[in-house]
C-alpha cells in the first residue's frame, strides 16, 4: 500500500 | 469517497453547526471552550491552505470553506460579539503545551519535509488533542448542557467515523496514511469517557454530570 500523500479527505 | 467517510463529514459538519447555533441562539458561550475554538481555527487554517492551489472535488472545496467560515464565525462570536460571556475562569488549559509538541512532532514525523505538508502535519496532531481544553473545562464545571454533550457527542463520532473510513480504504484501495491513522485513535480514545457518560447519563435524559 502506497502512503497518502494527496491528502484527499477533510 | 465511502460511506463511513461521508458520514463522518456530516457528523463533524453537525457538531459545528450545532455549536454555532447554540452560541448565536443563547446568545452566550458559557460552557464553551474558547482555546479549544481557537485550536480548531488552527487546525483548519494549516491543514486546508491546499484550499486554493489544489482542487480534489466541490465536495471538498465547499466543505473546507464551510469548516473554515463557521470555525472563524464561532471564534468570532465568542471573543468579540458576546465576548462578556465567555467563561475565562474555567476556560484555562495551557494551549502551548498543545501547541509546541504538534509543532515539534510535524517536524519530526512527516511524509514529506514541504511547508505544506509540515503544516497538513501539524494540523493533524493538533487537531487529536484540540477537545482537550474543553473536555478539561467540563471536568472543572462539573457539568455540560446537553446541547454542548451533543455537539461533543458528533465531534467524537465524526474522527471515529473516520478510522472507519481508513479500515475501509485499506482493504478496499490499499491505500493507508499512518500519520492520520494514529493521530485519529489518540483523538477518537481521548472521548472515550465522554462517550460512556454521554450514553450512559444523557441520553437517558439526565444532565452531563461528572463525578465530582
Amino acid at each position: 500500500a502506497e502512503i497518502n500523500n494527496n491528502h484527499d479527505e477533510l | 469517497m465511502n460511506i463511513f467517510r461521508l458520514l463522518g463529514d456530516i457528523s463533524h459538519l453537525l457538531a459545528i453547526i450545532i455549536l454555532l447555533r447554540k452560541i448565536w441562539m443563547s446568545r452566550s458561550c458559557a460552557g464553551i471552550s474558547g482555546k479549544s475554538q481557537l485550536l480548531f481555527g488552527l487546525v483548519y487554517t494549516t491543514r486546508y491552505l491546499d484550499l486554493i492551489t489544489s482542487y480534489i472535488s466541490l465536495y471538498n472545496s465547499v466543505m473546507k470553506v464551510v469548516f473554515l467560515a463557521a470555525s472563524y464565525a464561532t471564534i468570532y462570536l465568542m471573543y468579540v460579539k458576546f465576548k462578556a460571556t465567555y467563561d475565562h475562569n474555567h476556560d484555562t488549559f495551557r494551549i502551548e503545551f498543545l501547541v509546541v509538541p504538534a509543532v515539534a512532532l510535524a517536524l519530526l514525523i512527516n511524509h514529506d519535509f514541504q511547508v505544506v505538508e509540515i503544516l497538513w502535519t501539524f494540523s493533524i496532531y493538533l487537531e487529536s488533542v484540540a477537545i482537550l481544553p474543553q473536555l478539561f473545562m467540563v471536568s472543572k464545571t462539573g457539568e455540560a448542557e446537553s446541547i454542548t454533550s451533543h455537539y461533543l457527542f458528533a465531534l467524537g463520532v465524526y474522527r471515529g467515523l473516520y478510522l472507519l473510513n481508513w479500515i475501509y480504504r485499506f482493504w478496499a484501495e490499499d491505500h493507508y496514511d499512518l500519520i492520520a491513522i494514529v493521530a485519529g485513535v489518540v483523538q477518537t480514545v481521548l472521548y472515550c469517557d465522554f462517550f460512556y457518560l454521554y450514553i450512559t447519563k444523557v441520553l437517558r435524559g439526565k444532565k452531563l454530570q461528572l463525578p465530582a
